[in-house]
């Protein structure tokens, strides 16, 4: 509710991402102007801090992998 | 290579899903993979279990996260059948694992094929076509706000953290992109999707990329 100390803190994040999204909008505009580039803004991650998002829906883990080459296309022939 | 290809126009993709909060995107992604692959094996396209994976394969996390790899690895080893959602429903958290029978409904992979496609993404774009859509691990930190457009800048490569589906690809503008399928839900980005410019690696979008096949 509008008060409470979750509300203030959720608004604090609120607005700093808003900050973010006119500085990545502004350095696509600025410094490249491409066609199409990407645009950013408010969403349902909006009251989100960056760290609690990547905690809660970035769950994927990488593996090294091997370097797709003439070779791995060829040793699948191979019987 | 045709200068636009999206399999979502070969009625293979399923609708987006929503992982909600839980750190799935690995277990989203492999089964998305596995949906389309029978899909265009010519089976009936059709909705599998996410949540099996999540809780079944052991080399992951659940909902606290895992790789495709592993996922892929546990599929192909133990040849698990992947049952419909229907069967075993997405409930956003990690669970015991449900075991099915030899005997039970579902689809088990012959094999998968994982590879990095860096400075190589010509390549990859014929083994989109020939293997169908394709599990790839990027870094999604900036996705946080994304609303459309082709993403270019604010994405690193090597520091990936998230596992999507590239679906299609768009040659046909100035800036060519990749279509990349995400598990978001469709209030995200377009329609749950997000465009990433072709050639460049952004985001590390073919630094790690596999397929499964049944």
């Amino acid at each position: 509710s509008a008060g409470s100390l979750q509300f203030i803190h959720k608004y604090h994040v609120f607005q700093q991402n808003v900050q973010r999204h006119e500085t990545m909008n502004l350095f696509s505009s600025n410094f490249w102007n491409e066609s199409g580039s990407a645009v950013y803004g408010i969403n349902q991650f909006s009251d989100m801090s960056p760290e609690v998002f990547r905690a809660t829906y970035l769950g994927s883990r990488s593996v090294q992998l091997p370097k797709y080459t003439l070779f791995s296309k060829n040793a699948k022939k191979l019987p | 290579l045709p200068p636009k290809f999206d399999w979502r126009d070969k009625n293979v993709v399923t609708p987006v899903r929503n992982q909600e909060s839980c750190g799935g995107c690995w277990a989203f992604s492999v089964v998305e993979s596995i949906e389309s692959s029978c899909a265009i094996k010519g089976r009936q396209l059709e909705l599998l279990s996410a949540q099996e994976v999540i809780d079944c394969s052991y080399r992951d996390a659940g909902c606290k996260g895992g790789s495709p790899i592993n996922a892929l690895i546990w599929l192909n080893q133990s040849k698990a059948k992947l049952v419909k959602e229907s069967v075993y429903p997405f409930n956003a958290k990690t669970g015991l694992c449900r075991y099915f029978s030899r005997s039970a409904l579902g689809v088990s992979i012959t094999g998968f094929k994982a590879y990095s496609f860096r400075y190589n993404e010509d390549v990859m774009m014929e083994k989109l076509l020939e293997w169908g859509p394709l599990v790839a691990v990027v870094d999604a930190v900036s996705w946080q706000d994304y609303l459309g457009g082709i993403i270019q800048h604010h994405c690193s490569q090597g520091q990936s953290n998230h596992a999507v589906v590239i679906t299609g690809y768009d040659a046909t503008g100035d800036t060519p992109y990749w279509i990349v399928r995400n598990s978001w839900g469709t209030k995200w980005g377009v329609d749950g999707y997000v465009y990433i410019k072709m050639g460049k690696n952004v985001c590390g979008i073919a630094d790690s990329v596999a397929v499964a096949f049944v």
